[in-house]
């Protein structure tokens, strides 16, 4: 699968481009996850559409975000 | 309550239903 760039998302519709990387950042999630994954990367979709793209080209600041959405979704729950 | 439905799930292959952008 090749890399999303910038310009791919440019070229979609807003609704779409955050569709298009919450493609590529479920899988990854989904690995850490297994039972949060959809809420997580629902959560990660709130994201500028610019940090997401760096997030999925920097696993550890990756790593570390859906850790931090862990935490804010556990506490949400409680 | 409303805060339950917080943050919407994504769903793989369905089409996002959350914010567009912020």
């Amino acid at each position: 699968q090749e890399p999303l760039t910038a310009s791919m998302l440019a070229a979609a519709p807003p609704q779409e481009q955050k569709q298009m990387l919450g493609e590529r950042l479920y899988p990854l999630i989904l690995a850490m996850h297994p039972s949060l994954a959809g809420k997580i990367t629902g959560m990660l979709l709130e994201i500028d559409n610019s940090e997401l793209l760096l997030l999925l080209e920097s696993p550890e600041s990756l790593h570390s975000k859906i850790e931090e959405a862990v935490a804010v979704l556990q506490a949400h729950q409680i | 309550s409303s805060s339950v439905n917080w943050p919407p799930e994504f769903r793989p292959g369905e089409p996002w239903k959350g914010y567009p952008n912020i």
